[in-house]
Formats: C-alpha cells, structure tokens, sequence
C-alpha cells in the first residue's frame, strides 16, 4: 500500500517502535481535537515528518489518476457533485532507496566479531598487511615498471661484482602487482506464488538480501555490473529503481 | 519538536513498511 494513510500509519509506527512518542502523548493529540484524527495536532505532525522526509529527497509523491469511471460519474447531469478524493501515493526515491540498501547492508552485516582477517570494517584495531607481490622477469609487453634491486642482483650474479655492469635482456625483472578485475552478477529473486504460501511472506527477507546485496557490490566493487531477475511463471529484468516496490 | 528528529533514524525505522 503507498497511500498516503499507509505512510502516516507506518511513520506512526517507527516513532512508537523508537520511543519518540508514546501510546499516551497520542491519545492525548487525539482527544485534543475530540478523538478524530483528521485535524489533529497528531495528524499536522505525520505531514510536517513526510514533508521532511520529501525534502530531504527520500520520498517522492504523485497524484494518480482518477479513474475514467469515476470521471464520468454524473455526467449529462448539471448539478455539481462533490469533489474527487485526491488520490495521492508515494514513492521511495533512489537516495531512498540508497539509504535503505546501506541500512539492510549494515543490520545483516552488523553482527560480525572479531575472528579471522577481512574486508568487512569493524571497530576493532589490527596490524596492517600489505602483500610486495615478487617480481618477475620481464617480457615483452609488460609494463616497464623495473624493481631496480633484482635487476642489478641478476646481473652481479651472473658477472660478478665489477665495473661496468654489463645488464642483459634476461636480467631485467619488472614489480609485479595485484591483477582487479571486473565481474558481473546476476541476482535472481524467486516472487513465485510458493514465496507466499500458507500467508507467510517469505519475499521481503529475501527482496532485503538483493537490496544489502545490489548496494553492497554497487558500491564495493565499482565496475561490476549488477543485474536483477524476477522469476514465476515467467522472467523479467528487473530495474533495481524498482527492487523497493516489488512485490509477489 | 519534529525538526529534532533524525531522519535517517526514522527511514531505519520506516524500512520494514517500505520494503514489504
């Protein structure tokens, strides 16, 4: 649901769940303006939250359109019938979405101790590892950036300590450095009717793991590509803008 | 005071409704 009502009741929710507001502080909001909500200072509140929350660039709204069969209520009669409800929904925008990816990232990540070495930061302090990777002899196309001490070493070795130094093709040797390359992934997200089955939803864990998982390689691994597949019956590519509001 | 709430707190908060 992406009503308006539905956000309102949510942000309700987290601010309860985060001890901002309390059951009390809420009834009393309510009964200040005679147990209704509409108009209450409650309400104002909700709306000055999403109007922040738009403000800072996390959500979007849009106005749907009516539908055609409501439009045509009432037509061919003259009298002025009462205006339309506004039909306004919401939207996670992409720094929404970011932020959300980063979130689920950190909770499923979060937990970790401190065992064996890695690349996950943590608070915990170690001594640093750098690897000098050997250098090799070099060859034809490599990139010419000579370790100097091998090269001289090669040549002492095989000609002796004198002057001049005679270098032969053989005794040059180039550093050698970490290879990164670049990999693309393909994440497939089963929404097949078994995600849902016996009412226990099954798809909002598992659409969290490809969100922490897209925000994870999007940022970690710059060059990657990252594709989404929705499968059921059939496939589909799926646009990560649209991960969030997937549904089975 | 709505102004003192951390927004990014709140989208914590709000990402289980977001997200399902």
């Amino acid at each position: 649901d992406t009503s308006l009502d539905a956000l309102r009741q949510a942000l309700l929710q987290a601010l309860m769940d985060q001890d901002l507001l309390d059951e009390h502080r809420v009834q009393e909001m309510l009964a200040e303006n005679e147990g209704k909500f509409k108009g209450s200072a409650l309400e104002e509140m909700l709306n000055q939250l999403i109007e922040r929350l738009i403000e800072e660039g996390y959500l979007t709204l849009r106005e749907e359109q009516v539908r055609q069969q409501q439009q045509q209520r009432g037509n061919g009669n003259p009298e002025i019938s009462e205006p339309l409800p506004r039909n306004v929904k919401f939207e996670v925008t992409e720094k929404g979405l970011d932020f959300l990816g980063y979130k689920t990232l950190r909770n499923l990540l979060g937990s970790l101790g401190k065992s064996s070495f890695g690349r996950h930061d943590t608070p915990q302090l170690s001594t640093g590892v750098e690897a000098a990777a050997a250098s090799k002899a070099y060859e034809f196309g490599d990139t010419i950036n000579l370790d100097v001490n091998t090269t001289l070493l090669s040549a002492i070795q095989r000609e002796g300590l004198k002057m001049p130094l005679n270098l032969e093709y053989s005794d040059l040797h180039v550093h050698q450095c970490d290879y990164q390359s670049s990999c693309a992934t393909v994440v497939m997200l089963d929404c097949s009717h078994s995600m849902i089955l016996y009412g226990e939803d099954r798809f909002t864990p598992a659409k969290k793991v490809a969100l922490a998982l897209a925000h994870l390689i999007r940022t970690q691994y710059p060059g990657d590509a990252l594709k989404l597949v929705l499968f059921h019956d059939s496939a589909e590519e799926l646009p990560l803008a649209k991960l969030a509001t997937t549904q089975v | 005071d709505v102004s003192s709430i951390n927004l990014g707190d709140l989208m914590e908060g709000l990402s289980d409704s977001l997200l399902s």
